[in-house]
Formats: C-alpha cells, structure tokens, sequence
C-alpha cells in the first residue's frame, strides 16, 4: 500500500468547473479541497460565474465550505433574477483552508448552456494579533503585545518584562545573570517602584580571579521585614548576599547596608519576595580591586623596585643587587629576579638573597706569590698584591702592583688592566760577594 | 783557574759546569732557559755535539755534589761564523744552549746580566774568571773538583795584540787576536784561567751588577808570565744572543 503524499501547500491557484469555458454537464459532484500555508487565509475570487438558477440553488449549485461550515452557496449568473451569484466580492476563508463542492442535476434548460465559474485563490495573511480573543478561555494570543509576521505572530513584553517559557505570556524581568564586567549596577526589579509580587531572581557577580568585588548599596534600600525582639527579621522578602565560604548574609529592612567589601571575586545575590507585602528594592553600585599582596620586605645588599605603599595582583617586582652582590636563589645565581602578585595575593617567588661577589683566586705568579692586602675570600673589593721571589726576582714594569676584586668579577690594577704581572729573574746579584780583606 | 781561590758557595751562582763528550768545560747562566758557553766546548772535530751527550750542571761549588743533578739540553745554538777546524780561529767562540726545562733561580743559581751592546771594557778594570778547570798547587798542574776564581784586569788590546804577536814568533799554530777577543790577565803572570775553564765568565761589576764580559775561550799556556788570557767580547754579541733566544 502506498501513502500518497500531502499536498504541498500553495499560495495561490485557479479553479474551473468540467469543460469551462464549456457547458458542463448534467450529474456532476466535484470537490477542490484548496490549502495554503499555516498562518494564511484563502481569498476566493469569481472572475465568472454561470450556473443553472434556481431557488436556492437547489439545482445546480457551488458549495462553498470551511471545516464544514458552508460560507457560500451560489448559482445564477451575474444578471439573473434569481439565484444567488457571489457578485465581485471575494470571499475570505477563516483558516487556511477552503473546500469547493460543485453539483449539477440530470436536466439542462435546452435555451441556454451555462457554463460554469472559474475562480481565483490566493493565501492572505492572517493577522492573528487582531483576531478576537479565543474563546476557550485561554485569554489573549499575547499578554502585552502582539507582533503579526506573515504565516504567523510572535509575542513581546514591555520594558522591565520578559517573556515566559510559553512564548505568549510576560512576566516581571530580573535584570539577573551573571555580570563579569570590573563594575556595573544593579537593582531589584522594577526598582525603584514595588515590583510584582513572587519575585524570585538570582543575580551573580564573578569576575576573573585576583580582584574583588565591593557592593556599594544606595540609600534607598527598601526590602520588608519583620520587626522581632532581635530586631528586623527577613522572613518573607529578603535579599541574600552569597560569598563563597563564608556564611550568607540575608538584608532586610529599611536601612541600606552601604558598602560591603567581599573580598571574593564571586557573589552571589538572590532576591525573594513572596505573594504578600511591599517591598520597593534595592540598588547597588558593584566595583572590583585588584588582591593585595605583603609589602615585599627588603633585600640586604639589594634594593626592590618599585618602591610602592601597597602592592597589588599582577604587579611586579624587581630585585637588583648593589654593586658586588650577586643575586642568590636557593643555592644558585641567577642572572635577574622578578615576581608577580598573584590572584592570590601571594608572590609567585620569594625574594632572593644578594651575596658579595668573589673574583675567584687571584691568577698564580710564577716565581711570586700575591697576599691580601685587604679583605678576604677573594671577596668583592679585596686588594692583593703582588710579589715576586726576591732577591731572585723582580716585577716586570713596577714596584708594587695591586689588584682589586671588581663588580665585574676581575681582579683589575689600578690601571685598569687584568693581565697578570710577570716575574723577570736578577742578574749578577749574588747573594753573598766575594770578600777578603788582606792586602 | 791559576793563582786563585775556591769559591765560597752562591759567590758565583751563575757559574755552569759542562760536560761534554767526557771533556769539561764552563758555561755561564744568561736566563732561566740558556746558558752561555764558548762553542769551541760543543765542536769536536769541526762537528757540533749532539745536545744529548751534553750535561750541564749548576748551583754547587763541588763537583762532587754536582754530578747528581744534571741538567739537559733542548738545543745547541754555535754561533754561525764560528768556524774553527785546526783549533786555530777562535774568533766567534760563542754558542748558547737552550734547556729543556725552566730554571727557577735562588741564591745558588741565578743569571750573569748581559752587556749593555756596545760596552766599553776598560782597561786595568779587575775582573771576575771562575770555573772548575785545571789549577795550580805545589808547582803542580791538576783537575780541581772546587769551582775557584781568580780576579784579573782587563788588558790593553794592543797589549793583548803584541803579546799574542810575540808568541807567534816563537811558536807555531798560534790563534789570531781578533776584535771580538779581548785580554785579561797579569804580565807576571801566576793569575790566568786555564783548560777546564773555557766556555766560562769572566765577569765585571757595574753598579753592583756583574755582567758577562768574556768567555773564557783560549790562550798560550796558563799563568805564564808575559801571557794573557784571552777571552770572548760578548758586548759584541749581544744582537745574536738576543736574537737567538727569541727566536728559540
């Protein structure tokens, strides 16, 4: 068995009796179901019209029907006196579709040869929005307004509304979500007239780590409470103020709570009021400060920069050591130092140690030797000097030469130069002289 | 060294003892790598010695003692106009050898300071000759094992000239005086260096520097009288010695 398939929806068409623009014939029952798309009518449009009159139409006729309901029964022509002829007047569908019936009897009038009708459609669009309120109770197609589309319609709600789930009714807007800009405002809604009652919104600040928020409330904070012995009680309406880790602060009253420093990069508010009283609201200004970390400390032999009263995320510091230190890190130079105040207030490092420099041992003197004139451990400014194995040896180009431990790690003389002194044997110095003294 | 005296130690601490094919000779220190001597020491027969039968020793008064620590030879430099096959041409007596090792120097071993080049050698002015060869006691001639020095003067070059003249008259295969050799001695004689010496300093005092004046290097005879010592002008050779150890 095949399924045939339904017909496509069209927008507009033509329909013809039997053998028009001929006579039809006698013993016809014909039927044009005619559709066009959801969210259309059907305009039906007689350019012609010719069927046997009668009264009522009760040779001959065309029927014309919407889901059974007849909208039309014609037959005559445009001048007989009887019948009933759809004259130029179109006929609108009340859906989108449209049935055609047309019959005729087993007699013709022999004197003259009607020939049937011919006829337009065309879809219409259907203005839903204007159309009277269903009656099955169901109230209006929207609650606040109503936009016709062609085929179709679609709701929409007035500022401070918005739509519900069922795409035709509006309820109070919350304003809510999540704001994750460094600041913003926010207000209860409706605010700073009463809200509808049963109002239920979450809002929630969270912005990205290593700042916090601050709630600046407004002075006018109006949330119901209960007056008790303890004081005003939120039972009914309430705003709740969510930190993570920390216990929730429920506000109510009349007094605003001013500014609450979170010191959390997330919050979290959740506003209820029930079917009963008045509350009028609230506002609040939210704004956010970068984590604070310690102040660094000092570094000996070293100095920190930059040099601030408070330091706070993603600041940097820089440790540079003075002239003849070196920086230390666990154990190891290294060649420079920086760190970041994280989004936990912490440094990623900690601050390195600044050691002296040492120029290592002093370059050997063949047939000499050097000595500290100053300083020790080859230490950073220490002076050696150096000598040669006298009487055997003397310096090549000076007396005395002295070296000093350099920033840069050199033993350098005091002209500037590393190159090491070189030690020249003397000639024809005995140690001991040839000596008699007879004569 | 005729007519002189032992040496008492670190009085001579440049003074070097060669031996050379089993022949002693002397040298002096002139740096911590060279050692001065006469090249007649390192050529036999008109070849020079191959540096490995050299020996050289240094820093001790006793021969004795000295043998133990020889010191070796990297190189032998023969002064290039040497040439002295019938041992009759002294002229350019004059060699260096270079050690294979450096020497650190200390009160028994230290250099004789080179001429300035060109110095003047005055004469009469006493100088310096030491070594370990041949000496005089009892009238009789031996080999010491003492390092001994004897002081004489500086002789006129043309007293030099007429003496070596002189003996030429007498005797045959006289060497010829040159401008290179200079004199040094007493005319009476009894003070002369002598065989074993040669190759060694004869050294003058300038300043309180002695500087190697001459090289021992021949002569007729030993404390004769009427003789002299005649010796190497090393002022004349100061360029090639120079020379020679930077380019070695």
């Amino acid at each position: 068995s095949w399924r045939l398939p339904e017909p496509e929806p069209v927008m507009h068409g033509a329909v013809q009796s039997p053998n028009y623009p001929q006579p039809y014939s006698p013993n016809l029952q014909e039927q044009w179901d005619l559709s066009v798309p959801e969210g259309y009518q059907i305009r039906l449009t007689f350019t012609h019209l010719d069927i046997e009159a009668s009264a009522g139409c009760y040779y001959d006729s065309l029927t014309v029907l919407y889901d059974a309901k007849i909208l039309g029964k014609f037959c005559g022509h445009e001048n007989s006196a009887d019948g009933h002829h759809p004259g130029t007047q179109p006929i609108l569908s009340p859906g989108n579709t449209l049935t055609l019936i047309f019959q005729s009897d087993d007699s013709n009038p022999e004197r003259h040869q009607n020939v049937g009708f011919s006829a337009q459609y065309q879809a219409i669009d259907r203005d839903e929005c204007s159309e009277p309120e269903p009656d099955d109770g169901s109230g209006p197609l929207c609650s606040q307004i109503c936009l016709n589309t062609l085929g179709s319609y679609v709701c929409s709600c007035h500022h401070g509304y918005e739509l519900r789930p069922d795409q035709r009714s509006c309820m109070s807007s919350c304003g809510g979500g999540i704001f994750d800009e460094p600041e913003g405002y926010l207000f209860s809604p409706g605010y700073p007239n009463p809200p509808p009652h049963a109002v239920s919104c979450q809002y929630i600040i969270s912005v990205e780590a290593g700042f916090t928020v601050s709630l600046n409330f407004t002075d006018n904070f109006h949330i119901e409470s209960v007056d008790t012995e303890q004081g005003p009680n939120c039972i009914h309406h309430w705003l709740e103020v969510t930190i993570p880790e920390r216990e929730p602060i429920k506000l109510c009253g009349g007094k605003s709570p001013g500014l609450i420093a979170t010191n959390s990069n997330t919050v979290t508010l959740d506003y209820h009021t029930d079917d009963e009283g008045q509350s009028r609201g609230w506002s609040l200004d939210y704004s956010t400060n970068r984590v604070k970390c310690p102040i660094p400390g000092d570094v000996a032999m070293g100095r920190v920069t930059p040099i601030l009263t408070e330091y706070f995320y993603r600041d940097y510091i820089f440790v540079r050591c003075d002239q003849g230190y070196k920086l230390m890190m666990d154990g190891e130079e290294i060649t420079s130092f920086s760190t970041m105040c994280q989004n936990n207030g912490q440094w990623h490092l900690p601050l390195p140690e600044c050691h002296i420099i040492d120029c290592g041992e002093p370059e050997p003197l063949l047939n000499g030797r050097w000595v500290f004139l100053s300083g020790f451990d080859n230490q950073y400014l220490s002076v050696v000097q150096y000598h040669c194995n006298e009487p055997f040896y003397t310096l090549l180009g000076g007396i005395n030469v002295m070296f000093t431990c350099e920033a840069d790690r050199k033993w350098r003389s005091n002209n500037d130069i590393v190159i090491n002194p070189i030690c020249i044997p003397v000639c024809g110095q005995p140690t001991k002289l040839l000596t008699g003294y007879q004569r | 060294i005729i007519g002189g005296s032992e040496a008492p130690e670190n009085t001579i601490p440049w003074q070097v003892m060669l031996s050379v094919d089993g022949g002693r000779g002397g040298g002096m220190v002139i740096a911590d790598r060279w050692i001065m001597t006469a090249a007649h020491n390192l050529v036999h027969d008109g070849n020079p010695a191959s540096k490995d039968t050299v020996r050289i020793y240094m820093g001790l008064t006793d021969v004795k003692s000295l043998l133990g620590s020889p010191v070796y030879a990297a190189s032998i430099h023969i002064h290039p106009e040497y040439n002295n096959p019938n041992l009759l041409d002294y002229n350019n007596d004059i060699a260096l050898i270079k050690l294979q090792d450096q020497i650190t120097f200390n009160s028994s071993i230290m250099p004789i300071c080179l001429p300035a080049e060109g110095a003047t050698y005055v004469t009469g002015e006493m100088g310096l000759v030491s070594g370990f060869g041949i000496t005089e006691t009892n009238n009789r001639r031996i080999l010491t094992n003492k390092l001994k020095y004897v002081q004489v003067p500086v002789v006129e070059q043309a007293i030099c000239s007429n003496s070596v003249a002189l003996l030429k008259r007498n005797r045959d295969n006289v060497p010829d005086l040159t401008n290179n050799m200079f004199c040094a001695g007493v005319p009476e004689g009894k003070k002369d260096s002598c065989q074993g010496d040669s190759g060694g300093p004869y050294a003058l005092r300038h300043d309180g520097q002695f500087w190697a004046a001459g090289i021992v290097s021949w002569g007729v005879d030993c404390g004769k009288q009427g003789t002299y010592g005649v010796y190497t002008r090393v002022a004349n050779y100061v360029g090639w010695i120079n020379t020679t150890m930077q380019e070695n």
